[in-house]
């Protein structure tokens, strides 16, 4: 028996919102531990890592370790009929092929419940290795959605090269040429408006902007991002759930035939 | 010229 009672319920319709694009269908994987998704995007070019803490729900139990498959786009079409401050509870049976969402009210004058049916999705799983990164990079999340919005205008792949002056982001295309340096900014009076880089040593790597934009669907959910970047490796780029967990994008670089 | 790698070119399926 799984019932999972999350008192912030609009953070699961933003986690699903930004990956929905991404990724059609996926596991989620519950155990003692929470709630984890792992799916790559359909061109298998990055990886979504979710993972909501089981301490994140006011109330928690998972009798064994369950696997429920679901379409993200249902998904998301059931979580849309939450209020913003509804408490979201999921249940389901251990031998269940489906899943119930119940949505409270605050003043609770108002209960609904959905119940989705769950499929069948083989999915492989992959092994992250824990890195050490090169370059951190951690800043105000509207600030990279904003520059990979304004980038997109002017070319498909981006050069991000992190230095001790800061992370340049360089993109070219039929338009012209564009750079955007960021730079480290720790006085900002507001925290969420700081800048912070972690460089141990330069690194510059080239991905495709396309997927830099898709995970920029996660803004809503956290005032910062943080990019993490080693040379000739999948860039990872994190969002904080609250203090309930993270969701976690990696792109696979492109590199020199 | 760049080529686009695969994420599972980097992590090893588990």
């Amino acid at each position: 028996m799984l019932e999972a009672r999350l008192v912030q319920g609009s953070m699961l319709r933003k986690v699903v919102d930004a990956v929905k694009d991404l990724v059609s269908d996926a596991n989620i994987d519950v155990s003692s531990s929470g709630f984890s998704l792992q799916a790559m995007d359909t061109s298998h070019v990055s990886l979504i890592a979710m993972h909501l803490r089981a301490d994140a729900f006011e109330h928690f139990r998972c009798d064994r370790p369950m696997s429920m498959g679901m379409s993200l786009a249902n998904l998301a079409k059931v979580l849309k009929c939450a209020g913003s401050d509804d408490i979201v509870t999921l249940k389901a049976n251990d031998d269940g092929d489906t899943v119930t969402f119940m949505f409270e009210s605050p003043k609770e004058d108002r209960v609904s419940d959905f119940e989705l049916k769950l499929m069948d999705i083989d999915s492989e799983h992959l092994g992250i290795p824990d890195t050490d990164y090169c370059a951190t990079v951690t800043m105000p999340a509207g600030e990279y959605a904003r520059i990979c919005k304004d980038l997109s205008s002017i070319g498909d792949t981006v050069v991000i090269s992190a230095t001790k002056d800061g992370v340049k982001f360089t993109t070219s295309g039929d338009v012209g040429t564009a750079n955007v340096t960021v730079r480290q900014n720790t006085t900002a009076d507001k925290k969420e408006d700081q800048t912070i880089i972690d460089l141990k040593e330069p690194v510059a790597l080239t991905f495709a902007l396309r997927y830099l934009t898709s995970f920029a669907k996660a803004t809503p959910l956290a005032t910062h991002v943080t990019l993490s970047m080693t040379r000739e490796l999948p860039v990872m780029v994190e969002y904080a759930i609250q203090d309930m967990g993270h969701l976690r994008f990696y792109l696979a670089p492109k590199i020199e035939d | 010229k760049l080529a686009q790698r695969a994420i599972g070119d980097f992590f090893p399926s588990a």
